[in-house]
């Protein structure tokens, strides 16, 4: 999903 | 979160622990770069911009304060703590970090997810360090022995990513539209910078000697 947040890793 | 990416964090909070060690153990920062540290709270402080507005988990804000704030203190102990201060290699340290940062800037603007003030800092923190570990190991060139803390700092940091490595091939094969490409990219070349050091350092622990980086 494109608003899934792009940044979930450290 | 994938078994690669968690051991990524781990080896990443080893390095950490290990620098803090040395320091602490030693009163002694020597064979350590301050530039190098400086970067890597940049790294931080321009990477973790959405810490209080975007939530994930407990876990990944937890490690993320850790970082900053571990990386704070490395760097404001170096620079204040009287003792610590004075072992400092200076006059080796003297690597031309902030070309680092221009040309990671520069990078950021050209290249990123979105051209907005987070998606230009968190590909600015991402070029940055892949980049932050050469003043560290021209210091390490040039002061030849490496003691083995500074050598186990360094091989821990270099492995974390490379761990990351793993995570993005494990989930560009488990997870639809999966494309991190300017992390991968940069994490490629963040360890291949590595490539030299991890040869002297599988060397020295071969031999079970005490690491020589050639002069």
């Amino acid at each position: 999903s494109p608003e899934e947040n792009l940044h979930d890793e450290l | 979160m994938n078994i690669f990416r968690f051991a990524g964090d781990m080896t990443h909070l080893i390095s950490i622990l290990v620098l803090l060690l040395k320091i602490y153990a030693t009163k002694s920062c020597s064979g350590i770069s301050l530039k190098t540290q400086e970067l890597y709270a940049l790294v931080f402080l321009t990477r973790y911009l959405d810490l209080f507005t975007d939530f994930i988990s407990v876990y990944n804000t937890i490690m993320k304060l850790v970082f900053i704030a571990s990386s704070l203190a490395v760097v404001c102990c170096m620079r204040m703590h009287r003792v610590v201060r004075r072992s400092y290699d200076k006059d080796l340290d003297t690597f031309r970090h902030y070309f680092l940062i221009l040309a990671s800037f520069v990078l950021a603007l050209l290249v990123n997810e979105k051209f907005t003030f987070q998606e230009i800092f968190w590909a600015f923190s991402i070029y940055l360090e892949a980049l932050a570990i050469l003043p560290q190991l021209v210091l390490l060139q040039r002061s030849g022995n490496v003691d083995n803390l500074t050598g186990q700092y360094v091989f821990f940091l270099g492995a974390y990513r490379a761990f990351y490595i793993l995570n993005w091939i494990y989930r560009y094969f488990t997870e639809q539209h999966f494309s991190r490409w300017i992390a991968c990219v940069s994490g490629l070349v963040q360890t291949v910078l590595y490539a030299d050091f991890f040869y002297y350092y599988f060397i020295s622990w071969k031999n079970n000697a005490k690491m020589q980086l050639p002069a």
